[in-house]
């Protein structure tokens, strides 16, 4: 039975897209049945994996105003073991009235637990926001992982997921848990990071996974290629590090 | 009479808050009269001003609930020239019913433009997405600035506000510019510059500023001392070239 996952902070561009794709493929490679959800309104898993639009038959927004089942969107991938469901959005002026949509907070949840005995790991790629998708996002999910970055600012915006994750628990997701932090774009040896390692292992160090995610150009690299980095250089050392965490993922498994 | 400028494009952590607390602050050192308003939820401002709840009267968000008026949440800063009004919103739940509020689209236009002879700019922080606040502050904004990085996503955000910016003139700013595309976090000689400069010089040159901001640490490391990087170290690069980056914008004063 699967274990669905969301990837949320309210912090942008701290590396949620680039887990949640290199994370999920990663998994797949290592022969779990994986399904990738794009929910943030942007499509950036769609880039990421270089599928265009014409490719896409329909996304997660079709299922939410129930013009399309989850069959209708889910798609194979040019990867063994993983499907994935876009969050294609025809023009901005849909995203206004799908965000209203999507106020129906427990419909992404009641359309994903559908799924889980079709997969290993189910995993959500959410936008940098709290409220909306990523709420539903949470309100679906066994567990969340946070990618934060050595800076200030993703520090005050893990603390307002927990809040958030507080309120979650006692709105519908009582069991809700805490993956992991993930600290992605590492850099050691600067001055920030000096700085930020403080406040990190002050507060969250019991949550951080072994795993850390290196400043990697690879990765950035890959985007431009339309493939996640793991496939496009899996010996680079930003691919390797989203290999391990999969490993790191997998053993928790075999504690149950 | 002020000019309203708003800072935005849907993509996370190219650099938008930075830009607009670093442009403001540039702008106030050269004695220009200065407002900052902070528009997203996450209230990114204030840590970068080093201005913690306790401090703050009222935010934006009170001024949208007709709670207070612009003047009571108009707040002096330590910074001479300039003047910040902050996007405080007490609990996440807030933001529900706030972003409900926000969808009265004209209200920021009506309420900032009501303020534009105490100003000489107006510079508007924006969250990582389109709708709600973005467009709020596109529809109330003379011009935008667009901050972008080396990288594929940001390619494709641009794209997406250049489509919002032609709805936002037929639906109620006809007048609406773009100041300028500013290229953030800039390194040069990597694998991932020449893909990106490809791309940029093929599709938006005639729009870059000729100012660049260079990836530099002390930027991030101001945050951690709640002070904009211009007064924390004006002698870094990254200070200096958003002193260079006012510069630029205000020369173009003189041109009418
Ligand atoms: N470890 C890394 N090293 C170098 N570049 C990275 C790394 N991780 C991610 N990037 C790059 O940084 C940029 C931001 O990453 P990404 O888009 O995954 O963040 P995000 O949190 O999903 O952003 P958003 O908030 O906009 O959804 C991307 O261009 C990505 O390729
Ligand atoms: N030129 C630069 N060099 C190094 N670090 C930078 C630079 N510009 C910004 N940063 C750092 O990068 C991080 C992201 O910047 P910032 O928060 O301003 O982006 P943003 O677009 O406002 O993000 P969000 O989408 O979450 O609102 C911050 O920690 C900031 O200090
Ligand atoms: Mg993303
Ligand atoms: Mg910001």
């Amino acid at each position: 039975m699967g274990k669905i996952i969301a990837v949320a902070v309210p912090k942008g561009g701290v590396g949620k897209t680039t887990t949640a794709v290199n994370l999920a493929t990663s998994l797949a490679i290592a022969e779990k049945h994986i399904l990738l959800v794009d929910v943030d309104p942007m499509g950036t898993c769609s880039q990421a994996l270089g599928i265009s639009d014409k490719d896409v038959k329909g996304g997660i927004f079709d299922v939410f105003n129930f013009s399309k089942s989850i069959e209708q969107v889910t798609h194979n991938t040019y990867i063994p073991n993983m499907k994935f469901i876009p969050s294609r959005l025809k023009a901005y002026l849909d995203e206004e009235r799908l965000s209203k949509l999507a106020e129906n907070k427990l419909l992404l949840r009641n359309i994903l637990r559908s799924e889980i005995f079709n997969y290993d790991y189910i995993i959500i790629d959410c936008p940098p926001y709290l409220r909306g998708l990523t709420t539903s996002a949470l309100l679906a999910a066994d567990s969340v992982i946070l990618p934060i970055r050595q800076e200030f600012y993703s520090l005050t915006a893990a603390t307002k997921l927990f809040e958030h994750i507080e309120w979650i628990k006692q709105h519908g997701n009582s069991l809700l848990q805490i993956e992991g932090i993930l600290l992605t774009m590492y850099e050691s040896r600067t001055k920030v990071s000096t700085l930020a390692q403080g406040e990190l292992l002050k507060q969250y160090s019991s949550q951080l996974f072994k795993t850390v995610i290196p400043q990697n150009t690879t990765l950035t690299e890959a985007t431009f290629n339309g493939k996640p980095a793991v496939l496009f250089n899996a010996t680079a050392k930003g691919s390797v590090a989203y290999l391990q965490l999969a490993e790191e993922l997998m053993q928790r498994e075999n504690h149950f």
